[in-house]
């Protein structure tokens, strides 16, 4: 109940983290 | 991690909201694609209710704003009341004099945070292409304004399916815009009011089931 399943990947540079991250 | 555990309806009798936050911090994980759908869609709507009140429009600073009511409504609360946060400085991204497009720009991203909770500075989470999609408009609306595109141009590169082709994007300016597109991810986009709100709904319950059982083991 409430478990996510989600796949992880290294972080992109022109990935949407990255994008978020620099407007944070 | 975990050693302050908050008291969700600490100050005594039925709690009926949940911020964001507390609900990360109980779970110690990320929110799901559907759950994060779902509080996009429910905040747009409480925020559109809201602006048609014309009560002032604010930047979501945290995620111990948006506030996930046990009737599956989703608001965005003042971020001094619930963060213990400094009131913001006024003028500069502060409360009231903020686009509506700078709200959901600032609610995006919030909900792109509640979806890489937990996961390391050089992992990334693999998104629905969709949801990826309404995040980054979202998250970009003040550009997508400034240049006014159309949309995706040379951005998307990996997106040709024809299927992709009509989930197109354009800017999003609105609340209502956002609205659109969470219920385009639904089979039937007449059951998104319903449906989200009882994705939400599920949220709080299940959420407020997890703090009654961990405050029993304690």
């Amino acid at each position: 109940k409430g478990k996510s399943l989600y796949k992880i990947k290294p972080r992109h540079d022109s990935g949407i983290k990255a994008k978020i991250s620099m407007k944070t | 991690e975990g050693e302050e555990t908050p008291e969700p309806g600490a100050a005594g009798g039925p709690q009926d909201s949940l911020s964001l936050e507390e609900i990360l911090r109980l779970y110690n994980q990320p929110i799901n694609e559907e759950q994060a759908w779902a509080v996009c869609y429910q905040c747009c709507g409480s925020l559109r209710a809201a602006a048609a009140r014309r009560q002032p429009r604010r930047r979501a600073r945290s995620a111990a704003q948006v506030r996930v009511w046990r009737d599956g409504a989703v608001t965005l609360a003042p971020a001094a009341a619930d963060a213990g946060e400094p009131p913001p400085a006024a003028g500069k991204l502060g409360y009231s004099h903020c686009t509506e497009t700078e709200v959901i720009e600032s609610l995006g991203i919030i909900i792109y945070k509640a979806l890489d909770y937990g996961l390391k500075e050089n992992e990334e989470r693999e998104l629905s292409p969709p949801l990826e999609q309404l995040i980054d408009h979202m998250a970009n609306t003040v550009e997508a304004d400034g240049s006014n595109d159309e949309g995706y141009e040379a951005a998307d590169e990996g997106l040709e399916d024809e299927d992709d082709e009509k989930r197109k994007v354009s800017a999003i300016r609105s609340y209502r815009d956002v609205m659109k597109l969470c219920a385009a991810h639904l089979p039937t986009e007449s059951e998104a009011p319903n449906h989200y709100q009882a994705v939400c709904r599920a949220l709080f319950a299940e959420t407020m089931e997890l703090h009654t059982f961990l405050t029993k083991i304690k």
